[in-house]
């Protein structure tokens, strides 16, 4: 993986061996776990970064669940990368991954991904047939919190649909199973892109939550850390009040299941060029994230509940 | 393959509440795709517009006297531009594999 190429992006097959090239390089670091099949029967692959222990205090990062952005699965290639790099040398880093795990899901919509290098480079949503000519959800819909409510969308044309039934894709569905056999996941992380946000719980409701006061300062900070790379700034709040209702979002749902450190990012950049950010761009939106994943990680490990 | 060629994404930064509650109108018409959604004053929403669609689209915005800018010209030229870096890089790549 020292020749993979990061300041590029890759197509599904790509990936797919970089994950495996990780996993044989780092044995003792880093399993691949396969926590389900999308509809069109790809694997939805899930790096474990561990150094031992069993059922650890966890910490879920996930990128590429909307297949076109495609800066996220890009930059969760290289937050797999700086992971094995960085044990070992950044005392920090090694210091969570001493106590905690980290389970990343670089591509959570393979089969969207595929779609967006093969037919439709705009494409969203996930594949599944919806029963009329607009195949696919918006799996940022589909989620068991709120489901069905303002903000999402029962018309199957739209790109905000939501599906037939709150966790009716199995991309959606194997999170949620894994989620809860896992049982001790501290911290969730859910990367979109774009128009540079950070946000917390609720998207389906103006409730705010109880831990709204730790989640907003901790967001501030993580934004901070991230700007002091390169000055790009973020906005930061709940969903709702950052961008707008929706209904049946992940870290709802992740929040509702006990999961106080919810967030969700929309990566770089501005509006320019929005899902076709130009590769030169990878590595800096990578770099400037990853000290807001620290941060958060951080806080995660030194405030155990 | 699906192809954009003439798509243009429009940025309109809403001015006030009517403009906002305009926009959002928008949202029931399925041609167009939200890049980044209606959410609240001064806070910029992009949409990809199919070429079919523009003329009507333009004419509707400076009817309710809404600012736009084109944030992307041509969809498909950049998109074309992402797909020559790709094979260019894959083919870069071919003999150190």
């Amino acid at each position: 993986t020292d020749t993979f190429d990061f300041s590029r992006y890759h197509n599904l097959n790509e990936i797919s061996s970089f994950q495996d090239m990780l996993v044989a390089e780092n044995p003792s670091l880093v399993s691949k776990l396969v926590i389900g099949q999308s509809y069109q029967g790809r694997p939805l692959n899930v790096l474990k970064f561990s150094t031992g222990g069993t059922n650890r205090p966890a910490i879920w990062i996930d990128t590429g669940i909307h297949s076109r952005e495609w800066v996220t699965q890009a930059s969760g290639t290289w937050f797999a990368k700086k992971i094995v790099t960085d044990f070992g040398k950044d005392p920090a880093l090694t210091t969570i991954l001493n106590k905690m795990d980290i389970f990343l899901e670089i591509v959570t919509n393979p089969d969207g991904f595929y779609y967006t290098h093969s037919n439709n480079r705009m494409w969203r949503k996930t594949r599944k047939p919806s029963g009329s000519g607009c195949y696919g959800v918006d799996p940022n819909r589909n989620w068991d919190a709120g489901f069905g409510g303002p903000g999402a969308s029962s018309n199957p044309c739209s790109e905000t649909y939501r599906g037939p039934r709150a966790h009716s894709e199995s991309e959606v569905k194997s999170i949620v199973d894994f989620v809860r056999s896992h049982g001790n996941i501290k911290a969730f992380i859910s990367i979109h892109a774009y128009s540079q946000m950070l946000m917390y719980p609720y998207g389906y409701t103006r409730t705010a939550v109880k831990d709204q006061a730790e989640l907003h300062a901790l967001a501030q900070r993580a934004i901070s850390d991230l700007s002091t790379l390169y000055g790009t700034r973020y906005r930061y709040g709940s969903i709702i009040n950052t961008i707008y209702q929706a209904s049946g979002g992940t870290i709802d749902w992740t929040y509702n299941q006990g999961i106080k450190y919810s967030y969700t990012f929309e990566l770089r950049d501005t509006g320019r060029y929005g899902f076709i950010l130009p590769s030169n761009q990878i590595i800096p939106t990578a770099k400037e994230t990853w000290l807001a994943l620290m941060t958060i990680m951080n806080h995660t490990l030194n405030n155990p509940y | 393959k699906e192809t954009f060629e003439g798509h243009q994404v429009l940025r309109i930064v809403p001015k006030d509440e009517v403009q906002l509650a305009l926009i959002k109108d928008l949202e029931d018409m399925s041609e167009l795709d939200f890049w980044t959604d209606v959410t609240d004053v001064a806070y910029p929403v992009d949409i990809r517009v199919p070429f079919d669609s523009l003329m009507v689209l333009k004419a509707h915005l400076m009817s309710q006297d809404i600012d736009y800018t084109i944030m992307i010209d041509d969809l498909q030229v950049m998109l074309d531009e992402e797909q020559q870096e790709m094979e260019s890089a894959a083919r870069l790549g071919q003999p150190r594999s």
